[in-house]
C-alpha cells in the first residue's frame, strides 16, 4: 500500500504525520519504506539522516535513473527504510518539465521495489508542482494533513481539484485515504470551528484522531527520532498511534 | 523600495509578516502595493479579497502581459493596494519555464508602476521555484521570516545559497533586509535555542523584534483584517509595529 501525504499549504504537519505514521507502522512489524520527495529533506533529517549525508537521493533516481536499490538506506528503526531527499531536488521541478512521462517517473522507480514492503509512505513538498504530482500518481491513496487554522481551509478546494484531475487521467485508482486534523490547540475557539467545518463537508474522510499542538512533537526532530521512541507516553505519540490504528482499520473496509 | 518575503519552509509566517508590515507602513501614510505571487493567495484573502474574486491576477500579468494597472485593486485600507494572486498561478511555474527572461518577468511588470508607491511588498510561495525566483529578482531586499522551530533552521542554508546565486547573476543589488523570528512560544526551551542559534550566526541580520505565537494573529485572517485594525492593542500587533519601525530605521542606515 502506497500512501502519499500531501497539502500545498506550508507547515501543516505533512512531514511530522508521514514519519510518525511510518514509525508506528514499523513498530507493528510492518515493513515500511519512507520516500522523501521534498527538497527540504525534513523527513530525512527528522529520522536523523543529515540532508546531504547520503551519496544518492531520490534526485538521482528521478533524473539519472539510478536504481532505487542503491538509494534506499536503513534507519535506526527496525522495519523502517528511507529513500532520502537532497537539496538538488529543488532543481528537479524545472529539469523534469521536458522529460518523457514526467508525471509517472516516481511510480516507475518505485514499481520494482514497492512489493518488498507492506507500506510505502511518501512525504511531499508544499506545492502542487511536478514532485507532488509524481507522488499523487505513484500512490494508492493520499492522506491530507489539515492544520486547525483558518488559512489552512483556504487551499483545500484547490488540492481536491488537483486530486480529481489526477484521478481522471494520470492515476484513476487514487483514493483519498483521509483528512487528519493537526496542531489542534484547545485554547482557541477557531481551531474547533475549523474541525467542525471539515467534519461537516467531509464526514467520511476526516479521521477521528486529532493531533494536538504539542511541544514534544516539535522537539522530536531535533533528536532525529519519531515520537514512538522519543516520547511514547506523550499526548502526541498517543494521537499518532491512534491515527495509525484508524488507518489500518480503514484498510480493512476497502 | 521593494521587499520580498521569502522562505521555502512552509508555514513560517511569510504571509502574516508581509501583510502586517504592509498594513503598518500604510498606517504611517506610506503608499504601499502588496503583490501576492503565491498560488494559495493567502495574502489576498487575509485582506478580505476572496481568491478568485478579482477578474485579473498576477497570473495574467506574468503569462498574458496584462498591464499591472488593470490588476491592482484597492483594499479596505487607505494607502494599501493589492495585486492579487489566483489559483491559476499554480500552473505558472511550468508555463514560465520556456519563457524568454523567465526570471525577470515580475521585475519588468513592476517597473512602470513601482515608482507610484513608497513600498512594494511581495509575498512568495513556500518553494525556491520560478515564482520565488521572480520575487527575488524584482526585489531591493529580501526579508526572511524564520519560525522558532528546529526544522525551520534546516532550510536556511539552502535559502541563503539561492539568494547568493541570485545576487551573483540575476540581481546584484539584492540585499538581505533581515531575519524575523516568528511564532515564538516562551513555554518551550527549543524556541529560545533557535533564536540564539540565528543570533549567533547572523547577528547583524536578525531583527530585535520577535513575533510571539498568538491566537489573535491566527484569527485575524478569518476576519480579512490586518492586526493594526483587527486588534491593535494585542501583543502580535505591537510586535509587528515594532518590526516595521525597526525596518524603517534600518533603511536610514543603508
Ligand atoms: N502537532 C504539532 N504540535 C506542535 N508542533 C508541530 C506539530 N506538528 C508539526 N509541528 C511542527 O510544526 C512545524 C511544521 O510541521 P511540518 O514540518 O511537519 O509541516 P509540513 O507540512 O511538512 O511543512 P512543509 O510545508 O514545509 O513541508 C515543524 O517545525 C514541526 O516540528
Ligand atoms: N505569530 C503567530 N502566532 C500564531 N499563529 C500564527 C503566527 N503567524 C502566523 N500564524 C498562523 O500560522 C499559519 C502559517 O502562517 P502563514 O500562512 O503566514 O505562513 P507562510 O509562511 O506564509 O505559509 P506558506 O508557506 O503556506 O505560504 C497561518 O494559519 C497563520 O495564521
Ligand atoms: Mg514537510
Ligand atoms: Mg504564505
Amino acid at each position: 500500500m502506497i500512501y502519499t501525504f500531501a497539502n500545498q499549504k506550508g507547515g501543516v504537519g505533512k512531514t511530522t504525520t508521514a514519519i510518525n505514521v511510518a514509525a508506528f507502522l514499523a513498530a507493528r512489524e510492518k515493513k515500511v519504506l519512507l520516500v522523501d520527495v521534498d527538497p527540504q529533506a525534513n523527513a530525512s533529517s527528522s529520522l536523523g539522516v543529515a540532508r546531504d549525508a547520503a551519496l544518492y537521493s531520490i534526485y538521482h533516481a528521478l533524473i539519472d535513473q539510478t536504481p532505487l536499490d542503491q538509494i534506499v538506506m536503513l534507519t535506526k528503526r527496525l522495519h523502517l527504510d528511507l529513500a532520502p531527499a537532497s537539496a538538488a531536488l529543488a532543481g528537479a521541478e524545472v529539469e523534469l518539465v521536458a522529460a518523457e512521462n514526467r508525471e509517472y517517473l516516481l511510480k516507475q522507480i518505485l514499481a520494482p521495489i514497492a512489493p518488498r514492503y507492506d507500506y510505502v509512505i511518501i512525504d511531499s513538498p508544499p506545492s502542487l508542482g511536478l514532485l507532488t504530482l509524481n507522488a499523487l500518481v505513484a500512490a494508492d491513496a493520499v492522506i491530507i494533513p489539515i492544520q486547525c487554522e483558518y488559512l489552512a481551509l483556504e487551499g483545500l478546494s484547490q488540492l481536491l481539484h488537483t486530486v480529481e484531475l489526477v484521478q481522471q487521467s494520470l492515476n484513476p485508482q487514487l483514493r483519498i485515504g483521509g483528512m487528519v486534523m493537526t496542531m489542534y490547540d484547545s485554547r482557541t475557539h477557531l481551531a474547533l470551528q475549523v474541525i467542525e467545518e471539515v467534519a461537516k463537508h467531509f464526514p467520511a474522510l476526516i479521521f477521528r484522531s486529532i493531533i494536538p499542538r504539542s511541544v514534544r512533537i516539535a522537539e522530536a526532530p531535533s533528536y532525529g527520532e519519531p515520537l514512538v521512541s522519543f516520547d511514547p507516553k506523550s499526548r502526541g505519540a498517543q494521537a499518532y498511534e491512534a491515527l495509525t490504528v484508524e488507518l489500518l482499520e480503514r484498510e480493512l473496509q476497502i
